[in-house]
Formats: structure tokens, sequence, C-alpha cells
């Protein structure tokens, strides 16, 4: 595995059919997050597979002060392999 | 709690909690 010290996962059950969909960030390495939410660790947050560009959250978040700018392209392809794999999943499962 | 809010521009809204006891490792 990347020792990326950020992962990301489903925060809800994937029934296959929303496109918005609830993710939760969870950061490994405390350094990584910004000023007052360094206590934090777990970010949740919703996508929408169909409209939304994985990478464009990643800025979000850099904007909203959560992570450093260095940080944007972990965050964003972090983001982006969770995404590649719920969509892959979908592609397989045939709707009954 | 120190879970925390935080609203983008886009409308987006970010919930930052703390890491659980149980996903602590080697602290």
């Amino acid at each position: 595995a990347e020792d990326t010290g950020v992962r990301v996962e489903l925060a809800e059950e994937n029934d296959g059919r929303k496109a918005s969909i609830a993710l939760r960030l969870w950061v490994e390495d405390p350094r990584k997050l910004k000023g007052k939410y360094k206590d934090g660790g777990v970010i949740e947050f919703t996508f929408d597979l169909e409209k939304e560009v994985p990478e464009g959250v990643a800025q979000e978040m850099v904007e909203s002060g959560l992570f450093h700018e260095s940080d944007a392209k972990i965050v964003g392809k972090s983001i982006r392999d969770r995404v590649a794999l719920i969509k892959w999943r979908r592609e397989r499962t045939v709707p009954s | 709690s120190a879970t925390t809010q935080v609203v983008h521009s886009t409308g987006r809204r970010f919930i930052v909690s703390p890491v659980p006891e149980s996903r602590l490792k080697d602290q």
C-alpha cells in the first residue's frame, strides 16, 4: 500500500444507484491538517460520481483551510482511487 | 464533541471530527 497518510472510504451503504455518495477521508498523519483542524482526522463529505472531479474536491479542502496546498495532489489522488473503485464495482453489478 | 463543519463557497460541507480511539494506532 502507498504511504500517503490519507485514506478514503465509503461513509454509507452504496446502493449502486445514487450519483451522490458520502465519503469519509481518514487522515493518518495529523501533520497534514492545518491549524485548528489538527485535532481532526476524519473528514466527511459528499461526492457526485457523475458531475464532480476528485481533484476539484481536494482543491476545495485546501481553500477551506483543511489541507496545505502541497497535499492537494495526494488528497485528490486518494479520492480518485476510491471513486474509481466504486465506479468499477457499479459497472460490474448488474441491476436486478 | 469536537466536530467542526466547514462550508466551502461551492456549498459543499466538510464535517471534520477527531479520529475515534479505536482507530488510533501507535499512540
